[in-house]
């Protein structure tokens, strides 16, 4: 969260055999975003590492009035970086373990 | 809980609900 100001975490245990991802992201540093959002709301999402992009799920909580416009590009990294992070360590783990 | 709102965008459902205080950094 130190660049973007958001931070995401897994929303359940990964089992490291599942594509689908349960996420959360919240505001953590509200200083660092452009527009205007809710601080204190967590938002839990479904994510697909074989189908879904971080910049189509971004755009989706732009469109449902979650973020502004002018702060898609931060969530959309804030979600690739974690996802990014999580498919490294499924890398190391086999799955299933 | 009444706390947690769904919205659902493009076939996507997000859950909204309130950060637990412990998350939530001083700003």
């Amino acid at each position: 969260a130190e660049d973007t100001g958001l931070r995401v975490e897994l929303a359940e245990e990964d089992d490291y055999s599942n594509s689908s991802l349960a996420l959360r992201l919240w505001v953590e540093d509200p200083k660092k975003l452009k527009g205007k959002h809710k601080d204190n709301e967590a938002i839990e999402f479904s994510f697909n590492l074989e189908t879904d992009t971080p910049e189509e799920v971004a755009y989706e909580m732009v469109k449902s009035g979650f973020f502004h416009e002018s702060d898609s590009k931060a969530v959309a990294k804030s979600i690739r970086d974690r996802v990014t992070l999580i498919k490294k360590i499924r890398e190391k783990k086999p799955a299933g373990c | 809980s009444s706390l947690t709102q769904v919205v659902h965008s493009a076939g996507r459902r997000f859950i909204v609900s309130p950060v637990p205080e412990s998350r939530l950094r001083e700003s």
